[in-house]
């Protein structure tokens, strides 16, 4: 089953 | 901020109402623009109204404004279809002034939302060089989501030369849409158009994609840049002043 990832995940904080 | 038409603005929240129920509007000589996520922070929307897009525009000062999407998604329903907008914050106030006027200056309405006090987080979006750039008319964009949405929660969209394809599968089976190139474009509008580097198979939650499309009648083309192992986006430009952009995470084997 694929896994939803979190758009933080990808995204840096800034 | 003054618009003409003012269905222009009502496009806009009810674009981004249900993805985001509240966000922060960051307003500067520039222009307006906002960024929030989702509440499971999955998606991501980014929007850029230009100054030199509305009919007149003056920011004094920057200021960070916290809005309910879903009070003014309320008060823009009552806009009539050909009004003019005007949206006002005067300095040291609590409350944002929509203010509407119609075509023939025979009606003006007033009113006024509390400000909120929000506590947003900004993500840093990278510059990314998409393996694939999609464009294609909304109104097909959101059938198919709406189309695959039946199958299942998921979708996985694959691009090749050729065209790109959208499948879904669960219990009661699976189906998918393909859309080739568009090899003669009379109508740009109408175009399928996919500009691919490599080729590209990720997945999606349908739900995200759907609620993206609540943004469509921003614009009769939408486009979708996709690389692996990254999130999509999906753009819908707003006329000549900016655009609205979601991004969503895909689903990943782990």
């Amino acid at each position: 089953m694929a896994q939803q990832k979190s758009i933080t995940f990808f995204f840096r904080k800034k | 901020a003054r618009l003409l038409h003012g269905s222009i603005f009502a496009k806009v929240i009810e674009g981004l109402r249900e993805l985001v129920n509240e966000a922060t509007w960051e307003c500067s000589g520039n222009g307006i623009t906002l960024q929030a996520m989702d509440s499971s922070h999955v998606a991501l929307v980014s929007l850029v109204m230009r100054s030199e897009g509305f009919e007149s525009y003056r920011c004094d000062r920057n200021m960070s404004l916290g809005i309910s999407l879903v009070s003014m998604s309320k008060v823009l329903k009552t806009m009539g279809k050909d009004d003019s907008l005007t949206i006002r914050v005067n300095d040291d106030s609590d409350s944002i002034i929509i203010a509407m006027e119609s075509q023939n200056q025979d009606k003006f309405a007033d009113y006024e939302l509390r400000l909120m006090d929000l506590d947003s987080e900004h993500l840093g979006i990278p510059d990314t060089d998409y393996s694939c750039a999609i464009k294609m008319p909304s109104s097909e964009f959101s059938r198919i989501c709406r189309d695959m949405s039946i199958m299942g929660d998921s979708v996985l969209i694959c691009t090749t030369k050729e065209g790109v394809k959208f499948s879904a599968k669960g219990d009661l089976g699976q189906g998918s849409i393909r859309l080739v190139q568009t090899t003669n474009i009379e109508k740009e509008e109408e175009a399928v158009i996919i500009e691919m580097k490599e080729a590209v198979a990720l997945t999606f939650a349908v739900r995200y994609l759907s609620m993206f499309c609540k943004a469509a009648p921003l614009s009769p083309q939408v486009g979708l840049s996709l690389s692996e192992d990254t999130p999509l986006m999906c753009e819908f430009k707003i006329a000549e002043m900016g655009h609205v952009r979601f991004y969503l995470a895909p689903k990943i084997e782990d």
